[in-house]
């Protein structure tokens, strides 16, 4: 049975790339077979994996054009593969015809693959628009990174409304998981963010927290994971012990 | 003449809200008559100023139901009025009819107030899309907040592709400004984002940086500018001194 996860938030620069970066490799090293999936036309998961994106067809070659998921698949590390986003990913959010069908293309694809991974994640756009509808159809879990400002708490009750509608239409249930990353232990502010977490998603918020740390906004410029860039860190032990919240479903 | 400017980066999380807020209450604070337009259907500028977004129409109104501008415009400090975003703002990157003209609804609207601001401000969200097609439709200058994180660099080259075929396509070029935010001198990463702007964006970049300070992620919080919340701090003078930058043109 596969776990299907969409890393998202609309809020931007709350670390979904960073997030999914180190947690799709840190479940391959434990020896899962996963899949990750670049939905975000900026590239950046693609990129900070090492792949130069303007060479490649990505994910819209199969979404759009019917290419077989398996041939726009890259394989990047052991038991990790990526399925990267091309310069056309653009393109999904601009169709206008075809109505709810237009939010089922990623679903659909991903169907052709069915339990094959042990873990697919798709790190998503900082939007709620088509393509963040398209992981929304296709996932049964969500990862929501969140920083420790006021702004992203905002966003986050923004978010749950989006989440809550969804899953009226869909009629189903996702289950939420809430990462707190950026974390400066001695801010009040972060403090308080996180006291609200814990007073309203207790039962959604995986145990660790992803402190502050420049080591994690340098590893992408190398196209390396935490792990291969700095593997005996403060960042590299809180993503190792993040992949084990994530994978036993361990919160507050 | 009205100076007409988008603050924009798709990358999310730069800092494209907390510059508008600081902007333009500096700029009402000096005497220049001031516009705020929260294009951002996160609505966070809208709130960020004091207002609650559910009990206001907002923008939408006036970009697709033809009501006045005037009339969802709302004074928050002297010399300094926003146009919130309301609930329906998402409305607008839906629409699928109308082709280019679906680009032109913020251009229009604007026209309607033509000279009647020194200053107008439009705070946009982390994508690009319609809404931000609008933007750069309606504008002559644009903003662009970036991070010294190698992610926003990367981000950066994005965008000025973005924006290089936009000029091509409406014929215009856009003064770009450049501000560097939440700046931690003392990180090496940061310091060499910096070094790259100064290379090849010297003459857009504003000379004042402003530095991370938990300040500017706390003044949202009371719907307060950093001026009224910390008016000694050093992010309230860095802001003071950032509004004459982009008065005079000021750069490296
Ligand atoms: N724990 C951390 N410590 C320091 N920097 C971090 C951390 N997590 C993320 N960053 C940096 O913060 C910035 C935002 O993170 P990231 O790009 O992963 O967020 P995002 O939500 O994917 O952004 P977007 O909304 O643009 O997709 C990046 O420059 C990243 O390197
Ligand atoms: N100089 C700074 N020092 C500390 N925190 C900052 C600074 N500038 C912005 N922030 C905080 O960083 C976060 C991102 O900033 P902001 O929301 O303004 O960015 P944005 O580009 O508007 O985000 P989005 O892409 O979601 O619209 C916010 O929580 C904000 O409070
Ligand atoms: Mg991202
Ligand atoms: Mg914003």
């Amino acid at each position: 049975q596969t776990r299907v996860i969409a890393v998202l938030n609309q809020k931007g620069g709350v670390g979904k790339t960073t997030t999914t970066l180190n947690l799709v490799h840190g479940l391959a090293r434990k020896g899962y077979d996963v899949l990750a999936i670049d939905l975000d036309p900026q590239g950046q998961l693609t990129s900070s994996l090492g792949l130069i994106k303007r060479d490649i067809e990505g994910l819209e070659k199969a979404m759009l054009n019917g290419t077989p998921l398996v041939s726009v698949t890259y394989p990047v590390r052991e038991n990790l593969k990526l399925v990267p986003a091309g310069y056309g990913l653009t393109e999904v959010e601009e169709k206008t015809e075809g109505g709810v069908a237009r939010g089922k293309l990623l679903k659909n694809t991903l169907e052709t693959i069915k339990g094959k991974y042990d873990f697919i994640l798709i790190d998503c756009p900082p939007s709620s628009g088509l393509l963040v509808v398209n992981a929304l159809f296709a996932v049964n879990e969500v990862v929501i990174p969140m920083t420790g400002d006021y702004l992203a708490l905002q966003g986050l009750s923004h978010l749950m409304a989006t989440l809550k509608n969804f899953e009226k239409a869909l009629g189903n249930t996702y289950k939420q998981w809430i990462v707190l990353g950026r974390y400066q232990a001695r801010r009040r502010l972060a403090q308080e963010v996180k006291e609200k977490l814990k007073q309203y998603f207790a039962n959604s918020m995986l145990l660790t927290e992803i402190s502050e740390s420049v080591l994690l906004a340098e590893s992408p410029s190398f196209g390396k994971t935490i792990f291969e860039y700095k593997p005996s860190s403060r960042s590299a032990k809180e993503f190792e012990s993040l992949v084990d919240d994530l994978i036993i479903g361990r919160t507050y």
